[in-house]
């Protein structure tokens, strides 16, 4: 599980995520983990559910989060998404 | 750092006249560090003389391993630390050697964090080299130090950092990172996004091009939004002279301060050790053929200082480390006494090596000297053509990157050796990470004394002032390829803070324009959208040519061309200077291309005025000999204001 594992920066068009998911998000969940939870039927089978890292509300619409590639195409089937970039190593220079 | 401030023009101490005086500086500059945190107790830190902190100011100090709240003050007025995506990556923080909070280990952060804004500091100096007052390029300016790096730096943690830096109100962004090449597109680069998002948030974004020279298409961080800084040499530098037992002497560099070597047997390869031993690998070197011998150690694979610690456990007297290519000079603390040297040297001393049955060798050590040649771009410093974006010439300016002494943390070694028990104030190290904060500072310094400055008339201040004649009155060199640097190399040229407060005339970039130059990328309406949300590109942003972005210099490609084409650009200049003033344009025209600039004559009547010109580049068809890229330079000249911008064309 852990290899099919990867952290990504997720964009989402948050207008359209709320809208269409109007019942996910409520007053206590933010949209972020409203969207993660809605993975988590595709990730009973898997070993961990997905896992919110960051969230983005003012600069940017989205958040980071560790996803297994089962959840990474459920949330490419969602209405609002935008794109979804690995995480990567960076180095000091 | 000391010298820098001095060999940069803005003289050393407090008051004197310069870029540092005048009753206009504002002391509320806020220079974001997004690093491997710092040390908030070190002296460069002090707040004597500060105001109060800025009440537009929304960041904190975060709570976490030794570090609370109360280690902030009226210069260190921000400290958050992110590593979820370091640890979601498998990354491990060990909390022996590591603070789970934003102070630094590393010795990197609270180096470049002191370079761009650090408090003056009397008497600074490693070992007494280098000693002389120690200031930050602003050394007014506050510093919010946002901790992304432990022992790898992941990107999803920088965008956090980056974020937060901009709802916090920074207005300068200094970051020393990045890949080792670059070959994504903007859109899918969120260094890039958020560096788009902070620009237009109005805050000037700086980012080091890297230590993958000298190869060309090295360089990265290349969004023209994106301050990208190369890394050269200044004045001064720490001898050490080499004498081989054949009479030949070599100048090389190092920090040791100690007694001078003995003539000495030397070793190398397999009569050191090992596989390995060329490279002086921990455990690859025989201590019965090191014991009391000099140790020649080829560059590469790990630290200098690491192939030191090996030779000093291997019982070695010294170590002379070979560099393949290149004069740079720049050097590591060792845990013994050593010596670097130039590519030149290196293979004398191998010739001498191969040639001789009992090669022996003595080292004397000179300490820090003045007066060389300089600047010169440093070897390791990356290099263009931009990969990415090739009609915007990276890096864009260069700055003092090597052998730059600034401030360190208190429990950490100079060499960064466990085993090294030696603590110091200050350390001496070197990158394009130690460039990138000096251009930092230095754009904080402008933001202070213009305070409606955009940060794209900034970066248009810093590079159209850049020198690139060095301090004997030649073209500034290049250290890997012993002849003059190009724009590839050093961009605009050497920043000169004198200048860059008074540049004349500025390029000018608001965020549109650059959304505009995505759009002549032929990126899609979705890729935009990553910059701006739900952007779509007009019919007229796509028919734009990418070098119509008013950028302070030009990138012609002939490349997949006829070689007869002709590019026509469109620039467009406000005057900041004099209010009525006339500007004439200069050409230096590159070979291969004939250049025709319309009008010639730019004549102001007030200030702020915008006036465009355009020009156009034409290859000559006649033109077979030009291969690769030519340089040359279009200036607009008024009294002692000069707007130059480089011209680099590309076969």
């Amino acid at each position: 599980a852990s290899a099919d594992e990867q952290t990504y920066i997720v964009r989402m068009d948050k207008t359209r995520i709320t809208n269409t998911y109007s019942s996910l998000v409520s007053s206590t969940k933010p949209w972020h983990q409203a969207v993660l939870d809605s993975l988590i039927d595709v990730s009973s089978m898997e070993a961990t559910p997905p896992e919110l890292l960051y969230s983005y509300e003012t600069a940017l619409s989205g958040f980071a989060a560790k996803l297994s590639s089962k959840q990474l195409e459920s949330l490419k089937n969602m209405d609002g998404f935008m794109s979804a970039v690995p995480n990567k190593m960076l180095s000091l220079h | 750092t000391t010298r820098s401030p001095l060999f940069l023009g803005l003289t050393g101490m407090k008051g004197e006249k310069g870029p540092w005086s005048g009753s206009n500086l504002h002391s509320d500059v806020i220079i974001g560090v997004v690093d491997s945190g710092i040390w908030p107790e070190h002296v460069s830190f002090q707040d004597h003389g500060l105001s109060p902190v800025p009440e537009r100011w929304k960041g904190v100090c975060e709570n976490g391993t030794r570090f609370s709240p109360s280690n902030c003050n009226k210069k260190l007025i921000g400290a958050r630390y992110f590593y979820g995506g370091y640890i979601a990556d498998g990354g491990k923080i060990n909390d022996k050697e590591e603070y789970k909070s934003a102070r630094d280990v590393s010795g990197h952060g609270t180096h470049t964090a002191s370079t761009a804004g650090g408090d003056v500091v009397e008497n600074a100096n490693l070992f007494g080299l280098a000693n002389g007052t120690a200031t930050g390029m602003r050394y007014t300016a506050r510093i919010a130090a946002y901790k992304v790096c432990w022992p790898g730096c992941t990107s999803v943690d920088i965008l956090a950092a980056m974020v937060k830096a901009i709802e916090d109100g920074v207005d300068v962004l200094t970051l020393s990172l990045g890949s080792e090449s670059e070959a994504v597109p903007y859109w899918q680069d969120y260094l890039v996004i958020a560096s788009y998002l902070a620009f237009k948030s109005g805050i000037f974004v700086a980012f080091s091009a890297g230590n993958s020279g000298p190869d060309a298409y090295t360089v990265v961080n290349t969004a023209p939004w994106i301050m990208t800084v190369a890394a050269s040499t200044m004045d001064r530098s720490f001898v050490a002279i080499i004498k081989l037992g054949n009479g030949e002497t070599f100048e090389g560099s190092s920090f040791y301060t100690g007694k001078a070597l003995k003539e000495l047997p030397i070793v190398y390869g397999k009569t050191a050790g090992n596989l390995g031993a060329e490279y002086c690998l921990s455990g690859s070197l025989d201590p019965k053929l090191v014991k009391g011998k000099i140790v020649i150690c080829e560059q590469g694979i790990v630290r200098r200082a690491e192939k030191g610690e090996a030779v000093k456990s291997a019982g070695g007297a010294g170590i002379l480390i070979l560099s393949p290519e290149g004069e740079d000079l720049a050097n590591e603390v060792h845990v013994l006494p050593d010596i670097f040297l130039g590519a030149i040297a290196s293979k004398a001393v191998i010739k001498y090596w191969n040639t001789t049955k009992a090669p022996t060798a003595s080292i004397v050590f000179k300490g820090t000297m003045y007066g060389n040649q300089a600047p010169k771009v440093a070897a390791f410093s990356s290099r263009g053509p931009n990969l990415v974006g090739p009609d915007v010439i990276k890096p864009d300016i260069t700055a003092p990157g090597v052998d730059i002494l600034a401030a360190w943390p208190a429990e950490t070694s100079p060499s960064r050796l466990k085993s090294d028990k030696r603590r110091v104030l200050f350390n001496i190290i070197s990158g394009t990470s130690m460039s990138c904060p000096h251009v930092s500072g230095i754009a904080a310094l402008i933001k202070s004394k213009h305070k409606d400055w955009s940060p794209a008339a900034i970066k248009s201040a810093l590079m159209t002032t850049a020198y690139t004649l060095d301090n004997k009155g030649k073209p500034i060199a290049d250290l890997a390829f012993y002849n003059s640097a190009s724009p590839f190399a050093i961009g605009s040229g050497h920043v000169d803070p004198m200048k860059a407060t008074d540049p004349g005339l500025i390029y000018n970039i608001t965020a549109e324009d650059y959304i505009s130059y995505l759009c002549s990328l032929h990126y899609t309406d979705s890729q935009v959208s990553m910059f701006e949300e739900g952007y779509q590109c007009t019919p007229t942003e796509l028919r734009m040519q990418p070098g119509d972005l008013n950028y302070p210099s030009f990138a012609v490609n002939f490349k997949q061309k006829a070689r007869n084409v002709m590019f026509t650009y469109k620039r467009t200049v406000t005057n900041v200077g004099i209010p009525k003033s006339t500007y004439k344009v200069s050409v230096e025209v590159p070979k291969g291309v004939s250049v025709i600039v319309s009008p010639k004559v730019l004549s102001f009547t007030e200030l702020n005025e915008e006036l465009s010109y355009e020009v156009s580049f034409t290859g000559l068809s006649r033109n077979k000999t030009v291969a690769g890229s030519s340089f040359g330079s279009l200036v607009w000249v008024s009294g002692n204001y000069r707007v130059r911008s480089p011209i680099a064309v590309s076969w």
